[in-house]
């Protein structure tokens, strides 16, 4: 049973296009089967792994207009359902559809041994969005610890108590993950001790911070994840040491 | 004559909010008369200056429930028009509206005595950002000196000379602004060059770039602009050097 996470935050460059990345790139070099899914018609994730974006792409999926197998492309080792710019003329269409929520559960129902099934939101709660948590076990939020962040996590919680209501009862918070973080800041540790005492999140902070790595920026300038571009580096370490952190926590 | 301004860019996290925040404080502490208006219905920019965001806020305004007299609020010496979790419900409404996009222009033709209005977009191209350039003389791109934003720009211009075409021929681009920068990286001067080389773009680099300074971050949690919070600071210095560039630019 594949684990299909939900990379979500609608505030913009929080890490989201980061985190599918590199986590997707350590679950591989943990020999995970490993589907990467861009939901950005900005389209940053295929652009990282230097995907051309001519060919089929998840619009074309999520309206039937192909298959899962026709789409998938493949860099790094990974596998990736691309975007592409033209998504949002299809966002329209999409919005269309009956059950326009639930076209991306209903294509993942047919996935062949992938381990981790990764996607990556725009920053936005727009239906993309949703189908991502229509069609995910579970859900991870990266966030750089600041108040702005702090303030929009509510919002973020609620939509996916509604999805968990009304069209994905298994839908669970994975965690919160902190991102670009600075050790030894009084204020990046002040907003981690008040997201910890919150009613709802005070068990859902993953351990492992990923901490600011300039080489994160760099490497999908070379189509790499950060395990080719700076492997002894702070990014990839805090990386693999969040994708040990998630495999032990989901028992593979 | 206002310089209306909007700040934009459909990649997130690119530090329009920051930007639209403290380079109204500067002009303020340059004794301009400045207008911030918040179109994010994330209302980070709102919520900076620790407004309350239960009165009339601007989707009131642009579907003439109020004047702009009852939805200015005031804090910091800035003010502003405030945005609100509601306005995504708006949304809805403002698209069904003929002349959607012109909505903005329309309530700032009334303006008394602003020197700048600045506009905080949304990361998205949506109908709130086109209404910021439809309405304005000129438009600012925040971003940082990576190569994923470096592709985005395109879509950006494409944008703006679309509204140009159509909707406002005294549209401008005022110019590219480098934020988070981080002096002595050759990646970064490496995007920056790239930009300098491109067609449309080269001239449009501001000269101030706005380097990495966590009192950035940390301000907006304290209610305050980065003048009263770290006054000594890089982010101070840096976004009143940026102030001093537009001005001068502007003949003000
Ligand atoms: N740990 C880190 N250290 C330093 N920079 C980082 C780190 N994580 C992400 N970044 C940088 O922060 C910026 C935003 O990251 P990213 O694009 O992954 O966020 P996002 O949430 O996907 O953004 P969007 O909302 O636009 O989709 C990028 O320039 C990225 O390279
Ligand atoms: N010069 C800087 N140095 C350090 N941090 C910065 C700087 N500018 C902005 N930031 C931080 O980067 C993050 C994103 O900035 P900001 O919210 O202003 O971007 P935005 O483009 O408005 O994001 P969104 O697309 O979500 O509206 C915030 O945590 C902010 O405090
Ligand atoms: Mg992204
Ligand atoms: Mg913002």
């Amino acid at each position: 049973m594949a684990k299909i996470i939900s990379i979500i935050n609608n505030k913009g460059g929080t890490g989201k296009t980061t985190t599918v990345l590199n986590l997707g790139a350590a679950l591989k070099k943990k020999n995970k089967k490993v589907l990467l899914i861009d939901l950005d018609s900005q389209s940053n994730l295929t652009h990282s792994l230097h995907i051309q974006d001519n060919k089929y792409h998840v619009g074309d999926l999520l309206l039937g207009k192909c298959t899962l197998k026709d789409c998938i492309q493949n860099s790094e080792g990974l596998d990736i359902v691309p975007s592409n710019s033209n998504l949002i003329d299809y966002e329209n269409q999409i919005n269309n559809e009956p059950g326009r929520e639930c076209l991306l559960k209903q294509v993942l129902e047919n996935t062949n041994g992938y381990y981790y099934i990764l996607m990556d939101c725009p920053p936005s709660m727009s239906t993309l969005s949703i189908n991502s948590l229509v069609a995910a076990n579970s859900y991870i939020v990266p966030m750089q610890a600041e108040n702005i962040a702090f303030i929009g996590l509510d919002r973020i919680l609620q939509t996916a108590e509604k999805v968990k209501l009304r069209m994905n009862t298994h839908l669970e918070l994975a965690g919160i993950l902190f991102v670009k973080y600075q050790p030894r800041t009084k204020f990046g540790q002040a907003v981690v001790s008040n997201i910890a005492q919150h009613s709802i999140l005070k068990n859902k902070l993953f351990n492992s911070y990923i901490r600011q790595d300039i080489a994160l920026i760099e490497a999908p300038a070379f189509g790499q994840s950060i395990f080719e571009y700076s492997p002894k580096g702070r990014g990839a370490f805090d990386y693999m040491n969040f994708a040990k952190e998630l495999t032990l926590k989901h028992g593979y």
